[in-house]
């Protein structure tokens, strides 16, 4: 089974492969690959390796097809429907970004607690009550959803987002989730990036 | 000089030992924080060899030490005045989070250029007006900035806030930023995250 550290790095390679396809790209080598991605070319070679090999060798690999080849592992071929639940601040503006511009994964329903956002649109979709998440998530064929309620009602929502059939579930609220072992939980916590960034104004110098 | 990869693992080792340390662990095996972190215990002694050796073989490191280590290293032992410019859902959103918790990075000031903004509180924080931005940074000593407005405006504010005195920025918009060498910039696209979730649910299945 291929690490979750690898499937991570795959829509890293996926954006700069899209990116060189537009520039006319058509063959890159791993370390270019790497450069541009951020990662070593040992570290591309042995994630890429989980599905086959690609490349030759002092050439490279095809952008077209390795492009092609990513997309189909993670997915994105086709639309895939998303939920978003907790139209707050945090959601909100996920929901506007994800809907303003072409994705795969898209937000096809927005579920909040809240009676007076109940009804009111982000981008077209409209905001769903809680009662309707099982219909509308079968109905739709939702099986990832974004979690962005309160720490205090994470795990119920969670709970009642599997039992709807979600199998995947961006969490951003502060809790840790306990789920089914089928569920894949990708907890997001923006603080560990200012931690990382803290290290080049405040960190130590080491020689 | 170390790799920009490493000093992104270290806030979560660090967020790994400190709850060890919580639980009253006093050693830790690279294994045993290998397997908590999500990373290989190769990957985490070649990351913590950037910074000295710190274990002792076949026994494991010190906890304490090691927490207090990867704290210092990262500039985490003591507060890092942060600055938010774009108070809009995002940025409120993550104000309120980075302000309802203890944590070193802490954001000590906030700029929108929306005059009905300017004056209210986040969480403590009044939002302040664009042009008080080179004061207040300097002023409080800011040099971490999260920059959360929208794309066609992105370049124009980092230059500003460079012009301040800020060296790293953690950037949510949309849009690539050309500024000095000397600034550190950190993109976020929560849409790479939707893509490596969707290999859970409508990803290829590998044998
Ligand atoms: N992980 C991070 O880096 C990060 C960053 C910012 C915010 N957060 C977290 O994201 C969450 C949302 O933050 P926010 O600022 O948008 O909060 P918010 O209060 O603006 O939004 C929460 C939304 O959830 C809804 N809600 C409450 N209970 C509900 C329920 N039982 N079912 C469905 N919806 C419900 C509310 O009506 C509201 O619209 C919080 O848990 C916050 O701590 C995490
Ligand atoms: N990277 C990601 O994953 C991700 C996710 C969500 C949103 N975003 C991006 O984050 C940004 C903010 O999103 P949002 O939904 O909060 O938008 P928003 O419109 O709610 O907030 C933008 C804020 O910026 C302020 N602003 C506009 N021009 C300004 C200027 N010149 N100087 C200072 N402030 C100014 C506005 O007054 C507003 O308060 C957008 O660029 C959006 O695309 C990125």
């Amino acid at each position: 089974r291929i690490p979750d550290v690898t499937i991570k790095r795959l829509p890293i390679y996926l954006r700069v492969l899209d990116r060189m396809r537009e520039q006319g790209v058509d063959i890159v080598s791993s370390a270019e690959l790497a450069r541009q991605s951020g990662f070593t070319s040992e570290q591309i070679r042995k994630d890429l390796a989980y599905f086959g090999a690609f490349g030759t060798r002092g050439v490279g690999y095809s952008v077209a097809m390795l492009s092609d080849r990513i997309r189909r592992i993670l997915g994105l071929h086709r639309e895939v429907p998303a939920a978003l639940v907790g139209a707050g601040h945090l959601g909100t503006a996920l929901a506007r970004y994800n809907l303003t511009r072409p994705q795969a994964v898209r937000i096809v329903a927005i579920f909040d607690a809240d009676p007076d956002k109940v009804g009111s649109l982000i981008e077209t979709v409209p905001i769903s009550p809680m009662d309707a998440m099982e219909d509308i998530v079968r109905e739709k064929g939702v099986r990832l959803a974004i979690l962005t309620v309160p720490a205090s009602v994470a795990q119920t929502v969670a709970e009642r987002l599997v039992r709807a059939g979600v199998e995947a579930i961006l969490n951003f609220a502060p809790a840790q989730l306990r789920l089914p072992p089928g569920v894949q939980v990708q907890p997001i916590d923006l603080s560990l990036e200012l931690e990382s960034l803290s290290y080049y104004v405040a960190g130590e110098r080491v020689s």
